[in-house]
């Protein structure tokens, strides 16, 4: 103690970013805890996927820009995948 | 543009929508005529109608809800999901579902109805979610959306028209031959260019005809953008680089000239014993090909034009009547270089030539506007 913000807000955004990849780019879901995975293959291939049909710049990496994208209103319909 | 896995799409041109229950953030008749236009909007450029009913299943049924609602994907409160809506089919296919934790406005102070209904009822009818952020199967909402000057990105057209294709030529007699909007390669003329000619142009059941090499635009005074085929996709049998084409509305019929020559269509039908000799209209044999033509609705009579002069054709009596060729710029004072193509419409003439449109009004006999030849393509 005191939290540790800083880090309370990273797991948080990485919350949402796992959310939206599961959502909406067929990333399948896992139990293994995902920020401990974020910067395997298959996480990074499906921010790199959703970066590019949204439009940004293909970073791979939960970047600004792309936070805040995951955080405006959208539909509920996939971008990808059934 | 993409389409649902596995192309669902309606089998019929005819849809039902039921609006099931409303949002209290605004009056029904606010919520009943979001989803008219919305519906509307994807109407004026495909065959497909839409009816509403008040009871019973219909294909397109449109709830609001909150959470879960019945179908496996909850919302999520305020903000993230606004709608979800599923691909055309029996049961919950088809269906729209619009969060009502969101609030719900006419314009853009909350979460703008129109806007996302329409983007739900893209889905309803066989989109998926398009990579073109100006498109409105954009998935993400964008609130910056100038709602006074709405109209499907050409992306949004070209997906729905690769379903249903392109709206029938307003025709009685059903809905004219799918076909993809042509959207311009190289080498294709580009709609706004400032030079650009044209080689015909006529009316055919509402819509306005621009013919120019293979191609033609086609303008309903309904949607702003024209669409843009290839002559082959709606007549293979005419042959590209047109003269002149006019349509005989009394009839439902387009002539189209080429050479000495000229066929007659229906919609997309190429009717039977064409192409005729120019010649069997009356024209002497010194005359090859024409330049233009069009035909006035009121007077039931067709004006050719051919270099420096005209004819007048009585449609009535199917005979080119006598004392003619007269001189264009006679009885046409200001249309003075050869026509291009010509056309009717409102009670104007309009002539083109090069890349300049003179309207001309028949009955004060002058030339009212002078115009760039694409003005009628939304340049």
């Amino acid at each position: 103690y005191p939290v540790d913000r800083a880090a309370e807000d990273k797991d948080s955004n990485m919350d949402l970013l796992q959310q939206y990849l599961e959502n909406y780019y067929d990333l399948a879901k896992d139990v293994t805890q995902f920020v401990r995975r974020r910067h395997s293959g298959p996480v990074v291939k499906k921010v790199r996927e959703m970066q590019k049909f949204l439009g940004l710049e293909v970073t791979g990496k939960l970047d600004p820009d792309t936070l805040a994208m995951i955080r405006k209103p959208r539909c509920g319909v996939p971008d990808v995948g059934q | 543009f993409t389409t649902f896995p596995g192309l669902p799409k309606w089998r019929k041109t005819h849809l039902t929508y039921r609006i099931v229950n409303y949002t209290l953030d605004l009056p029904r008749e606010a919520v009943d005529s979001a989803f008219e236009k919305a519906l509307k909007a994807w109407e004026e450029v495909t065959p497909l109608t839409f009816s509403k009913i008040s009871e019973g299943e219909a294909d397109i049924m449109i709830f609001f809800a909150v959470r879960d609602h019945g179908d496996f994907i909850p919302f999520d409160g305020p903000g993230n999901v606004l709608g979800h809506a599923y691909a055309p089919g029996p049961g919950i296919n088809g269906d729209a579902h619009f969060d009502d934790d969101e609030q719900w406005t006419k314009d853009t102070s909350g979460t703008n109805l129109f806007l996302v209904a329409a983007h739900e009822l893209g889905h309803s009818l066989g989109l998926y979610h398009s990579a073109d952020p100006t498109a409105l199967m954009y998935p993400v909402y964008n609130p910056r959306t100038d709602l006074t000057r709405f109209h499907l990105a050409q992306d949004d057209v070209n997906g729905i028209q690769s379903l249903y294709g392109p709206p029938p030529m307003s025709s009685p007699d059903g809905p004219a031959a799918p076909t993809e909007s042509v959207p311009p390669e190289p080498g294709t003329p580009a709609t706004c260019d400032p030079a650009l000619s044209f080689d015909a142009i006529s009316s055919l059941r509402g819509e306005i005809l621009f013919f120019k090499d293979r191609h033609f635009w086609r303008k309903s005074l309904r949607t702003p953008e024209p669409g843009f085929y290839l002559i082959s996709s709606f007549w293979p049998s005419l042959p590209s680089g047109l003269d002149a084409a006019y349509e005989e509305t009394s009839k439902d019929i387009v002539f189209t000239f080429k050479g000495n020559q000229f066929w007659a269509i229906r919609g997309t039908e190429v009717q039977a014993g064409y192409p005729k000799g120019i010649h069997t209209l009356g024209f002497p044999p010194s005359v090859r090909k024409i330049d233009a033509a069009l035909f006035d609705k009121e007077k039931e009579k067709t004006y050719f034009f051919v270099e420096d002069k005209y004819w007048r054709f009585d449609e009535k009596i199917q005979s080119m009547e006598p004392d003619f060729p007269k001189k264009i710029a006679d009885d046409f004072p200001g249309v003075d270089s050869k026509v291009d193509a010509a056309f009717e419409a409102f009670g104007f003439y309009y002539f083109f030539s090069g890349s300049s449109q003179l309207e001309f009004d028949p009955n004060a006999k002058k030339v009212t506007h002078v115009l760039k030849t694409n003005s009628w393509l939304n340049c």
